[in-house]
């Protein structure tokens, strides 16, 4: 967050409502380290009135910051330690990233050894936190999850952040998160979820609920690079988060697979990847090592090696933070350095501690974000938005395990990646928005997320909406949308009548009142009010026809017109129906049809609305795909 | 199916809350008398959900799991499985 805020037009320095203390943001993760200064109540009165959660305390104290934490073990088992068990306590440093992504106090001078300095602070530093601890290690039990959302909501809630996930059931309500992000819609409360790590794969997503907001991740314009140099004086450029620093200085450098551990039965084939056990230590120890794997090189630490060099294919977006000197280099570099050692007699190299360059193309969807389109509904466009979660530097807990045992340096911060850290920044950015509109719904707030958020280019941007959403979020325009596309509870229970798997007698049992199925449905997704447009076409079928009834409600100035801008690829014929839409109050509602007509030959097209008064523009992403 | 090795922890979801936590809890008890044995060892739940919306945690065979799924009441019953941070 000491570039990611900055990166996205949302300066420290903002106009900020007073009622943003007021604000209390829930995040369902690993615990939180209390003692962080991200944390610190200096300046906080205390909680809202609202606020009806309590502390379990044990090892762990709250405050005016952290107003509630509490903690579930109903569903963990043997293999978690014990030490940790009884406390809300972040013992893994997830938790506390996020949560200081979302909600932390600025902090000057943060960086991880250097790397990434800057002011690291969350979207609303004036927010409360309420702390739900439900995973231990990397495992989160479903009924600590159910069981999280339950006392979240009644705690008293306006947002909550969930960076996890996993497979989702085709019934929304077999899938834990999205029960919960359900009630906690019929309360007001906004439930941001992370769109999952399992891209560049389609269809990829590890959350989908409807009335939830689906974040992707993507890069922000500071990259970290890790620099090698060889005895031959050649240079090249990895990726890494190198803390350390060999000062110049040469050392021998060899090929893993030149360094098997005989002694243990192991040949060339595995001590090319340097895993723990695999190397000689003696070949090894006091030399670089170049290693033909993408990963952590443990065994090169464990051995005692100056430091490692990984040859990976996919050098992806995820910046590993390894505990010897090291750099991940592409193939066509890696060969080189392969060759340098098989065809020099003493063959040395260096690695120097990485820098920061300026990554251009950013903002980039990173290639591990969850791509849709979403099998159990594909005519809800997700994931919904995109938010920075490359190399982001926030709090992180002192005691949180190193990747390698033996590394023993303690992090009050650390740099990661995944759509976990993109999350609490729509978190935050949401806070923020409800900050200045208190009586908002959850869907007005994604909405006005979603339709002020920076178009990006389907041409640099793989899989396009499918990546993206409606695009990367900027919140300071978000607190002024001009226009909404409001639900309510009514409005996804019509959905969901409309969809496979949802009787009036279960639809009666979630809500809890006598709605009828056979009065209210909505013949298809596309009758959601929901602020982007996916049409889906039938496998081999290259015919285009569709339509979807919206409405809009003015939250821009009390008198207005908005006229559609249309932008659609060559091929289709988008069309809003009245195309000119004209208010005469606030909170006025007006309602229009857009119709999507022509042919598909290929998989995705991107077109999209624009609602436009001259002062406000509200854009809303509409992708056409062939299922 | 009396055997303990066939027992998984399921969550059985029942929608909206109650407002009365005690006769959400007897229900509950009594629906898990409905799809277990007789004259097996008397099912206990584990866990309840009070606060926002109703369901308990239970442990049930495979076949018990999907008579209760069947249940009045019931909208969903699924096992205790885990998803993974981000």
């Amino acid at each position: 967050t000491t570039r990611s805020w900055d990166f996205i037009g949302f300066p420290q320095q903002l106009e900020r409502a007073t009622t943003e203390s007021d604000v209390i943001i829930g995040v369902l993760d690993s615990g939180i380290w209390p003692e962080s200064d991200s944390f610190n109540d200096k300046g906080f009165g205390p909680p809202p009135s609202k606020w009806k959660g309590t502390c379990q305390a044990s090892n762990f104290t709250c405050n005016n910051k952290i107003i509630g934490a509490r903690y579930y073990t109903a569903g963990i088992d043997d293999s978690v330690s014990e030490e940790y068990l009884k406390s809300p306590r972040d013992s893994s440093g997830h938790g506390t990233h996020t949560a200081s992504t979302a909600a932390g106090n600025p902090i000057s001078r943060a960086s991880l050894f250097g790397l990434g300095q800057g002011t690291a602070r969350g979207g609303a530093p004036s927010a409360r936190i309420a702390v739900y601890k439900v995973c231990w290690g990397e495992s989160c039990f479903l009924a600590d999850i159910l069981a999280a959302f339950d006392d979240a909501i009644a705690d008293g809630l306006d947002i909550i952040s969930v960076s996890l996930g996993g497979f989702s059931d085709q019934n929304y309500f077999r899938d834990v998160i999205s029960i919960g992000s359900f009630h906690a819609m019929r309360n007001g409360i906004l439930t941001a979820l992370s769109a999952g790590n399992g891209g560049p794969q389609l269809s990829s997503l590890a959350n989908i609920s409807p009335w939830a907001i689906t974040v992707a991740a993507s890069t922000i314009d500071r990259k970290f690079v890790t620099k090698v140099k060889l005895g031959d004086k050649t240079t090249c450029e990895g990726t890494s988060l190198n803390t350390f620093d060999l000062k110049g200085i040469l050392y021998p450098i060899i090929y893993g697979g030149d360094a098997p551990n005989t002694k243990r039965g192991k040949d060339e084939s595995e001590s090319r990847f340097c895993g723990k056990g695999t190397l000689d230590k003696k070949l090894v120890k006091g030399k670089i090592v170049l290693c033909d794997s993408g990963t952590e090189p443990r065994g090169a630490f464990l051995d005692g090696a100056v430091g490692a060099l990984m040859q990976t294919q996919d050098l992806g977006d995820l910046s590993p933070f390894p505990s010897l000197p090291a750099s991940f280099l592409d193939l066509q570099d890696g060969a080189y350095v392969y060759n340098y050692i098989k065809s020099t007699r003493t063959p040395t190299a260096t690695i120097f501690k990485s820098h920061e360059i300026n990554d251009t193309l950013a903002p980039m969807v990173a290639s591990f974000s969850s791509r849709g389109p979403d099998l159990v509904t594909p005519e809800i466009l997700k994931p919904d938005i995109t938010a920075p979660g490359v190399s982001i530097l926030a709090s992180w807990s002192p005691i949180s395990p190193p990747e390698v045992e033996g590394d023993n340096r303690k992090l009050q911060f650390n740099i990661v990646s995944g759509t976990s850290m993109s999350c609490p920044h729509v978190s935050g950015a949401a806070a923020y928005v409800k900050s200045f509109h208190p009586t908002w719904s959850p869907a007005a707030i994604r909405s006005a997320l979603m339709t002020t958020a920076k178009q990006l280019s389907p041409r640099t941007n793989r899989d396009a909406e499918f990546a993206y959403g409606a695009g990367q979020i900027d919140p300071s325009k978000a607190v002024n949308p001009g226009l909404i596309y409001d639900a309510n509870e009514i409005d996804y229970v019509r959905f969901l009548c409309g969809q496979k798997g949802y009787t009036t007698r279960t639809l009666r049992l979630i809500t809890g009142d006598k709605s009828s199925c056979s009065e209210t449905t909505y013949g298809t997704a596309r009758d959601l009010n929901y602020p982007s447009f996916a049409l889906s076409v039938p496998p081999s079928n290259t015919n285009v026809s569709g339509s979807f009834k919206r409405t809009v409600t003015n939250v821009g100035l009390s008198s207005s017109t908005y006229k559609a801008i249309i932008t659609a690829p060559q091929g289709l014929k988008i069309q809003a129906n009245p195309n000119v839409l004209s208010f005469n109050y606030l909170g006025q509602k007006q309602t229009f049809v857009l119709t999507v007509e022509g042919t598909i030959e290929t998989y995705l097209l991107s077109a999209s609305l624009v609602w436009d008064d001259g002062k406000f523009q509200v854009r809303s992403p509409i992708a056409v795909f062939n299922a | 199916s009396k055997n303990p090795d066939d027992l998984k922890t399921y969550i059985v979801y029942t929608g909206s809350n109650m407002k009365d936590e005690g006769s959400a809890l007897s229900i509950y008890t009594s629906m898990l008398q409905k799809v277990s044995d007789s004259n097996a060892k008397p099912k206990s739940v584990l866990h309840h959900y009070k606060c926002s919306f109703g369901g308990f945690v239970a442990k049930l065979t495979e076949e018990e799991a999907d008579t209760m799924a069947g249940l009045d009441g019931v909208v969903s019953v699924f096992p205790n499985e885990k998803k993974q941070l981000h």
